[in-house]
C-alpha cells in the first residue's frame, strides 16, 4: 500500500500557498493518487482517512471533481542515471516517460539487447 | 524451448513449469511450459505474464498474461495502455494480427515486446537498452532469469547428442518409422523451405520437427528470426551458428 507516498506528495505540491484553483489542482492530483492505490490499500486506515480527507477539503475550497490536475514533482523517486527528468513536457507526456529522448543529451547512444524464446 | 539470451547465447532447453526469463527495477517476465509429447523432456510456452512496474509520473503498474489460444491485445485490467498518468501512452499495447501476434511498446524503458502465438504455443522477444537489462534489484538472486544467464545447466538439451541419434535412426520406432512422423531429411528439407540460412534457427526448427513432428514449429522458428530482424541492434549477428567443440562458431554450411 503506497498511500504514504501520495500524501508525502500532496503536502509536497501543497507546500508554497499559492491560488485556490492551485489547490484544487493538487487536491484532483492527491484524489486521482488515492484512487490508484485502492486495490493494494483497502482496510488500511490512512487511505480510508485520506478518502474522507480528500472529501472534506474538495467541498471546503469549492472544488469540482473534474479538471486539470497536477503531477507533483519535488518527491518522485529519482531515476536511473540516464533517465534523468526534464521539466519540459510534452503533449504526449513528460519527458522522462521517453526513454530515447531523455538521452538526446547524453554522450554515447544506447546499446540495445534482445532476447527471445521459442519453440519446444 | 530456444533461448536467445541477452548477450547472443543460443540454448535449447528443458524448464518444465513456470520460470522467470526477466526481472528487473521495471518489468518482470515469467514463462510457463508444458511437455509437448508425453514423456518427451522438449516443452514449450503455454503461458507468458508480463508485469510492467509502476514507474514516476509515466505509467501505472500492468499486467499482461497470455494463454494459449487467448492473446490478449489488452492489459489484464482490460486497458490498452499505462493509466492515468502524463506519460500513460509510453506504455502501449498494439494488435498486428489478432490472436496470433501482440506488440507491447513500453517507450519509457526504451522496450518493445513481441508476442506470438505459433501453432498451440507462444513465443517471446525482447529489445531492451543495457541500462534496463542491468537495472537489477538484487544481484545475488540473478542466476535464474533465463533471458540474463541463460537455463542452467542441468535444464540444457545437447543438440548434438540429439542430432546425431536422429540421424542414426535411434529415434525410430519398431515399425521402422520415426516416432512424431518425421524423418531427419525430411524435417531438414521442411525447415529449409523457410530458414534457408543453416543457422541456430534453422537447426532448432529441425530439432522441434523431430522431437514433435509439429509443422507449426517450423513457423515458430520463422517468426523468432523475423523478430530478430526487427528488434536486434546488430544486423551481423541476427544469423547465429552452433559453436565447434573449441567454442567457436561454425562456418555457415
Amino acid at each position: 500500500c503506497k498511500i504514504l507516498k501520495c500524501n508525502s506528495e500532496f503536502w509536497a505540491s501543497t507546500s508554497s500557498s499559492g491560488p485556490e484553483e492551485e489547490f484544487c489542482t493538487a487536491l484532483r492530483a492527491y484524489n486521482n493518487c488515492v484512487r490508484r492505490t485502492a486495490r493494494t490499500c483497502r482496510g488500511d486506515l490512512a487511505y480510508h482517512s485520506a478518502q474522507h480527507g480528500i472529501e472534506d477539503l474538495m467541498s471546503q475550497n469549492n472544488c469540482s471533481k473534474e479538471g486539470p490536475t497536477t503531477q507533483p514533482r519535488a518527491r518522485t523517486p529519482a531515476p536511473p542515471p540516464q533517465l534523468q527528468p526534464d521539466s519540459q513536457e510534452r503533449s504526449d507526456g513528460p519527458e522522462q516517460c521517453h526513454y530515447e529522448r531523455s538521452l538526446h543529451r547524453q554522450s554515447s547512444p544506447p546499446n540495445y539487447t534482445h532476447c527471445g524464446f521459442f519453440g519446444d | 524451448p530456444h533461448l536467445r539470451t541477452f548477450s547472443d547465447d543460443f540454448q535449447t532447453c528443458k524448464v518444465e513449469g513456470a520460470w522467470p526469463l526477466i526481472h528487473n527495477k521495471y518489468l518482470s517476465v515469467q514463462v510457463t511450459n508444458t511437455p509437448v509429447v508425453p514423456g518427451s523432456s522438449a516443452t514449450a510456452t503455454s503461458k507468458l505474464t508480463i508485469i510492467f512496474k509502476n514507474f514516476q509520473e509515466c505509467v501505472d503498474q500492468k499486467m499482461y498474461h497470455a494463454e494459449t489460444d487467448e492473446l490478449p491485445a489488452a492489459f489484464a485490467d482490460g486497458s490498452k495502455n499505462g493509466g492515468d498518468r502524463h506519460g500513460a501512452n509510453t506504455l502501449r499495447i498494439v494488435e498486428k494480427v489478432p490472436g496470433q501476434q501482440v506488440e507491447i511498446h513500453a517507450r519509457y524503458i526504451g522496450t518493445t515486446i513481441v508476442v506470438r502465438q505459433v501453432g498451440r504455443y507462444l513465443t517471446f522477444a525482447v529489445r531492451m537498452p543495457e541500462e534496463v537489462v542491468n537495472s537489477v534489484e538484487d544481484r545475488d538472486n540473478q542466476d535464474l532469469y533465463l533471458c540474463l544467464h541463460g537455463c542452467p545447466a542441468n535444464q540444457r538439451i545437447d543438440f548434438r547428442t540429439f542430432r546425431a541419434r536422429a540421424v542414426e535412426g535411434h529415434g525410430l520406432s519398431r515399425t521402422g518409422s520415426p516416432p512424431h512422423g518425421f524423418t531427419y531429411k525430411a524435417a531438414m528439407a521442411k525447415c529449409k523451405e523457410r530458414l534457408p540460412v543453416e543457422d541456430l534457427y534453422f537447426q532448432s526448427c529441425v530439432f522441434d520437427l523431430l522431437s514433435s513432428g509439429d509443422v507449426n514449429f517450423t513457423m515458430a522458428a520463422y517468426y523468432a528470426f523475423e523478430d530478430v530482424k526487427m528488434l536486434h541492434s546488430n544486423k551481423d549477428k541476427y544469423h547465429i551458428y552452433e559453436k565447434d567443440a573449441f567454442g567457436s562458431n561454425a562456418a555457415p554450411r
